[in-house]
């Protein structure tokens, strides 16, 4: 464990007490992408898997079923408790298209082609693309609420802080995991324009408006 | 070493 990667760790934990505290506090799920919850739910799935077969460390385990229980019960939220207050018109990507090729080019890229590591790939490749249907509601919605975007900005911090943990382990370890490097940029990288935007516009009080 | 057969991180 390093500094990186705990920070990583705790900013992905405070972008999930973000959101559920925003849906349960306004009872409203408003421009919140339930696609792209239903994609994390799946990754967190896929990939921590192996809490029934292997033990990592408490605070290992501990983390895996934060993330689990919580990405289901922001799905509950939306599409069960508080679906009346779900934007379904602006929530439209088609995330078979992020589905499919995650599950083919897992099957065809990895590092073992076992049951566990196979799913584990799958999820590495989902996560670096599961914000884009939030994103993209958030683009045909031309804004999003302040509190979503403290969300997103803590939600892509995560993965962005991962890359300095990647550069400290290779240097200090010499250990590199390639998958989780490429598709940690790309995630990283997704998150950019937003970025920008939360820097220059949310910080300054002022309401996030992507380009439609 | 590249990659890692326990997959220690989140």
């Amino acid at each position: 464990m390093n500094v990186f990667r705990l920070l990583g760790d705790l900013s992905h934990l405070i972008a999930v007490i973000i959101l559920l505290q925003k849906i349960w506090h306004t009872r409203s799920c408003a421009g919140i992408s339930g696609k792209s919850q239903v994609l994390f739910a799946l990754v967190y799935t896929a990939r921590y898997l192996d809490l029934v077969s292997t033990y990592v460390s408490l605070y290992n385990t501990f983390m895996k079923v934060i993330f689990l229980i919580s990405s289901y019960a922001t799905i509950y939220f939306i599409y069960m408790k508080f679906r009346a207050t779900y934007d379904r018109n602006h929530d439209t990507f088609r995330i078979e298209f992020l589905i499919l090729p995650s599950v083919l080019l897992a099957l065809l890229i990895n590092h073992q082609f076992s049951f566990l590591e196979v799913l584990w790939t799958f999820s590495i490749y989902l996560e670096s693309v599961a914000i884009l249907p939030q994103l993209f509601m958030v683009s045909k919605t031309g804004e999003a609420e302040s509190i979503t975007s403290h969300y997103l900005f803590a939600l892509g911090s995560y993965r962005g802080l991962y890359i300095f943990n990647w550069i400290y382990r290779y240097w200090s370890e010499q250990h590199y995991d390639i998958i989780a490097i490429v598709a940690g940029v790309v995630q990283t990288v997704l998150y950019c324009d937003f970025f920008y935007l939360y820097v220059t516009k949310v910080l300054k009080g002022k309401k996030l408006q992507l380009p439609a | 070493d590249q990659n890692n057969d326990l997959h220690d991180e989140l």
